[in-house]
């Protein structure tokens, strides 16, 4: 699961 | 980071500076929707509000620092600064036409249910669609400048090379966002058309011209 602290990209 | 995924943040920096010199060195805005600039200036803020909680790296603070900055000057240039020149009688499109699903959507489908990661997951559906005023604006108006059409296609590019950036790190790292993907397709298939004439008529030194 993706969260928001993984969202590395713009 | 993947060549992919470079070539897309910088696609997409050359298109925000592209639009915003136009605006600036022809003192005129004409041909551009502010409707769709108000949607991008709603996605940036919210999706980098997590510049507030996390730190990625200072590519990261600084890309997105970029992109809110300039999105909120395009905004303010078209509607302060050169209003006599926005063409609003063109810009017709109904925002809130693509600002309600978007939300309610956001609220059903997305990886955990918090304001953080509802707003991410909204701004991510809004982007795919917030180029249709812009495209809408186009197809009513017939034409655009020539820089207007570098302007979307290099606006264009970036989601297509995520897209490939994607894939990469599916392959490569076993990483994948499902809701970003499905998002990306979509915003990137809405511009196939547009990349067709762009390819068959910009790029031949012709205007962008649809047919009558």
């Amino acid at each position: 699961e993706t969260l928001a602290e993984d969202h590395d990209e713009l | 980071m993947n060549i992919f995924r470079l070539l897309g943040d910088l696609s997409h920096l050359l298109a925000i500076i592209i639009l915003l010199l136009k605006i600036w060195k022809t003192r005129s805005c004409a041909g551009i929707s502010g409707k769709s600039q108000i949607l991008f200036s709603i996605v940036y803020t919210a999706r980098y509000l997590d510049l507030l909680t996390t730190f990625i790296s200072a590519y990261n603070t600084v890309m997105k620092l970029v992109f809110i900055v300039a999105s909120y000057a395009t905004v303010y240039l078209m509607y302060v600064r050169f209003k006599a020149t926005y063409d609003h009688n063109h810009d017709t499109f109904r925002i809130e036409f693509l600002l309600v699903p978007c939300l309610v959507l956001a609220f059903l489908i997305n990886h955990e249910f918090t304001v953080m990661e509802i707003l991410w997951t909204f701004s991510i559906y809004l982007e795919s669609v917030a180029i249709l005023p812009q495209l809408f604006l186009v197809s009513k108006t017939g034409e655009a400048e020539s820089i207007t059409s570098h302007y979307l296609f290099a606006l264009g590019s970036y989601r297509a090379l995520y897209l490939l950036n994607w894939v990469y790190r599916y392959v490569v790292e076993s990483h994948y966002e499902l809701i970003a993907i499905v998002a990306g397709v979509v915003q990137t298939v809405l511009y196939c058309d547009f990349f067709y004439l762009y390819i068959t008529k910009v790029l031949k030194g012709k205007k962008l011209q649809l047919p009558a």
